[in-house]
């Protein structure tokens, strides 16, 4: 997953179990798909852009990238019905 | 409010539901009042008609289940996912799915029932999730509180523009999210809180970060799930980096997201008499150590360190901030100055020269 560069603490901050949750709420809820191999070998500019989407659609700051705040929101009790109908 | 693809809807405005099993979490008579409150959420606002059937194919089948539970979404144990619910349709459409590995209850102490099965009805019957933070169908459960609901504006006009309004609505009054750029916007309170700063207004506030031009709107109930729905002052002290917020005669101490033990206190604790009803305006004046609080046309100076009302107060706001009229809705400082904001209109009052600078509108403060 692309995570923020800017700061280096951000880096450290997410674990492998961390990006594979990301990963999992942007397939469930949006739509990401992964290639047959299961692993997230298409451009990162996919899982990006679904970021991008999500953090538009909270009104959180649309980076394309998973910083504290969004995985913090991923984080929260939900509905597990996607929020893009597509 | 979102609607499916291809704006899903019932075509006839009477429809079933037949609850399949029960959550051990509760009472089975308290599973068969959220649902049937939760149902009520949505007639009272639309011409639809929900009938409860006890055996047979229901239009809205709800049942409560754990992981894979036979429609290819499996929940995920505690947590994460509450839910889910089909939009309208043959076989499965319409249907609501619970995840019966989470805490189900009739108030906050758990999932609220009610509040999740309301939301997942709303997919029932043709609604997506709404980005409207503080809609229904926005889909992350904050707990608003089960008694005295009020449906939100938002999943209104959505659920009539797809059914149409019904004969009688007997609650009328849908709250509406505020918009920050609104031209008659009136604020609650606002606060720094570690560098950010937050405005309230009704049931929300706004995280403003200094880096960024945009504010995000969140429910306070999101955030403290303990503090009232809406606020009346708010103010920071950064040295004991604690955040007081106000509501009618209580107040309460927080650290971060954590409220300090020992609260809500009284507002008289503070030494305020006992007949004062509420704090309109809070704001911490570093270089001075004191915080002044607005209520009515008079205000107070506190002494934090001694931790005092200040003798010689209550004083008149107009003879002492002359300029700013006689309320203060909401109030902070910043590079030495006052800012009070009165209705849709921001006083930049100078705190060297003890005149009001410039007169702005509320909304400025959100660069509209």
């Amino acid at each position: 997953l692309p995570i923020s560069h800017e700061d280096s603490e951000d880096i450290d901050e997410f674990t492998k179990q961390d990006l594979q949750f990301a990963e999992r709420y942007l397939k469930t809820h949006y739509n990401l798909h992964s290639n047959p191999a299961g692993i997230m070998r298409k451009s990162a500019d996919t899982v990006a852009s679904k970021l991008r989407e999500m953090q538009s659609f909270f009104g959180l700051e649309v980076t394309g990238k998973l910083d504290e705040e969004t995985y913090e929101l991923m984080q929260q009790p939900r509905c597990g019905v996607p929020d893009v109908g597509e | 409010y979102n609607f499916f693809p291809r704006k899903l809807k019932w075509s006839k405005n009477n429809l079933t539901y037949r609850i399949v099993n029960y959550t051990p979490d509760l009472k089975r008579a308290e599973v068969d009042r959220a649902i049937k409150k939760a149902f009520k959420v949505w007639s009272d606002v639309t011409p639809l008609n929900f009938t409860r059937i006890r055996s047979g194919t229901a239009d809205i089948m709800i049942s409560f289940g754990i992981k894979e539970h036979g429609d290819f979404y499996p929940f995920d144990g505690p947590s994460g996912l509450l839910a889910h619910a089909f939009p309208p349709g043959p076989n499965t459409g319409g249907d609501a799915h619970f995840d019966d590995d989470e805490l189900w209850s009739t108030d906050s102490k758990g999932y609220n029932l009610f509040l999740v099965a309301a939301h997942e009805f709303g997919h029932s019957l043709g609604l997506e999730h709404s980005r409207d933070p503080g809609a229904l169908m926005f889909p992350v459960y904050t707990y608003t509180g089960n008694t005295g609901f009020l449906l939100p504006d938002d999943d209104v006009q959505g659920i009539q523009e797809l059914y149409g309004a019904g004969d009688y609505d007997p609650n009328p009054k849908h709250p509406k999210t505020p918009e920050k750029c609104d031209a008659n916007l009136t604020l609650d309170g606002i606060t720094d809180l570690r560098g950010e700063m937050m405005i309230f207004k009704d049931r929300f506030f706004w995280r403003l970060h200094p880096q960024m031009v945009d504010a995000e709107l969140v429910q306070i109930k999101s955030f403290w799930p303990e503090l009232p729905s809406k606020v009346d002052a708010a103010y920071e002290n950064p040295i004991k980096d604690h955040v007081f917020m106000f509501r009618g005669r209580k107040f309460w101490a927080l650290n971060g997201y954590d409220i300090i033990e020992g609260y809500p206190k009284k507002i008289y604790e503070l030494g305020f008499p006992k007949n004062l009803k509420a704090i309109d305006g809070a704001v911490h004046i570093s270089d001075t150590g004191k915080t002044l609080f607005f209520t009515g046309n008079k205000y107070w100076s506190y002494d934090e360190d001694t931790q005092a009302l200040e003798k010689g107060y209550p004083r008149l706001i107009e003879e002492d901030f002359p300029g700013i009229g006689d309320k203060v809705d909401a109030v902070y400082q910043k590079n030495g100055y006052m800012y009070f904001f009165n209705g849709p209109l921001q006083f930049e009052y100078s705190i060297w020269s003890k005149r009001v600078m410039r007169v702005l509108n509320t909304n400025s403060i959100f660069w509209c």
